[in-house]
């Protein structure tokens, strides 16, 4: 099963 | 007091086509360089970043930046009332909490405008830094569009891999599985026909077909697509818009749980 990573996991904020 | 002038207005209209199906309301920024936009879609699986230079635009005056949020698809609403020839020029004053959409077709007989309010959005700006990727491949974006098409009628999701052989895009589902490889091929007549493989080192990852075929949106922007990969970062597939900027998207790979 493959789990769906997000953006935000890879870029923070600023 | 922000004025922007373009000539091609068909432009902004491709750009929201391209983008309204995957972002709701984003915040359009506007500066001296350019007229910008990062947003995510809902999920936070996919980003989606442009840029239309200052330089591209007839007329751009832009005396402080400034914010505009605004519902991507009632832009597009406006935008489909604009002719495919007409010039659009966008108005907003500083501090105001609207923003005017003006139409003038080729022949300056028929003038349109449209006020819109704007929103006040949340803003999450994330940094993306320059990366090093493991394979970058600019391909036609009509062949692109045409595999990530092909393969959702049979899988959800596409693992893209690139090797020294060429990039394969592989799905399988309930009635059995499909292989696509595109190999390097730089001898044709013109070169946005070229698939043209740089590769640092081999990479494979796996992304879900649904925001890919969204991305393709902005296939009209671009004859060629330049899409970038590599094992620790979210897949890049960027659309040049000739003469002014790019529009973007990234989208987060599907990893072993």
């Amino acid at each position: 099963v493959r789990k769906q990573c997000q953006i935000t996991s890879f870029f923070s904020p600023g | 007091m922000l004025e922007l002038r373009l000539v091609q207005g068909s432009l902004l209209k491709k750009v929201l086509e391209a983008m309204k199906d995957l972002v709701t309301d984003a915040n359009f920024d506007c500066s001296a360089t350019g007229f910008s936009l990062q947003a995510m879609d809902s999920s936070h699986v996919a980003l989606v970043a442009l840029l239309l230079r200052s330089e591209g635009f007839e007329h751009y005056r832009c005396d402080r930046n400034i914010t505009m949020g605004m519902n991507l698809n009632n832009v597009s609403k406006l935008l489909k009332c604009a002719g495919n020839d007409d010039i659009i020029t966008i108005k907003a004053d500083d501090g105001g909490d609207t923003v005017t959409f003006m139409f003038e077709n080729p022949k300056q007989d028929k003038i349109s405008d449209f006020e819109m309010k704007l929103m006040d959005l949340d803003s999450e700006h994330l940094g993306i830094p320059d990366a090093e990727y493991h394979a970058i491949v600019r391909m036609p974006s009509l062949e692109f569009s045409r595999i990530c098409k092909d393969l959702s009628s049979i899988g959800d999701t596409v693992v893209i891999s690139v090797t020294k052989e060429g990039i394969k895009f592989s799905t399988r589902g309930d009635i059995g599985n499909a292989n696509i490889v595109c190999r390097q091929n730089t001898t044709v007549d013109k070169p946005e026909e070229a698939t043209v493989i740089q590769m640092n080192e081999a990479v494979s990852l796996t992304f879900a077909l649904r925001y890919l075929n969204s991305f393709t949106k902005a296939t009209s922007l671009s004859e060629t697509v330049t899409i970038s990969l590599s094992s620790e970062l979210p897949l890049v597939a960027e659309y040049k818009i000739a003469d002014m900027g790019y529009i973007k998207f990234y989208l987060a790979p599907k990893i072993e749980d």
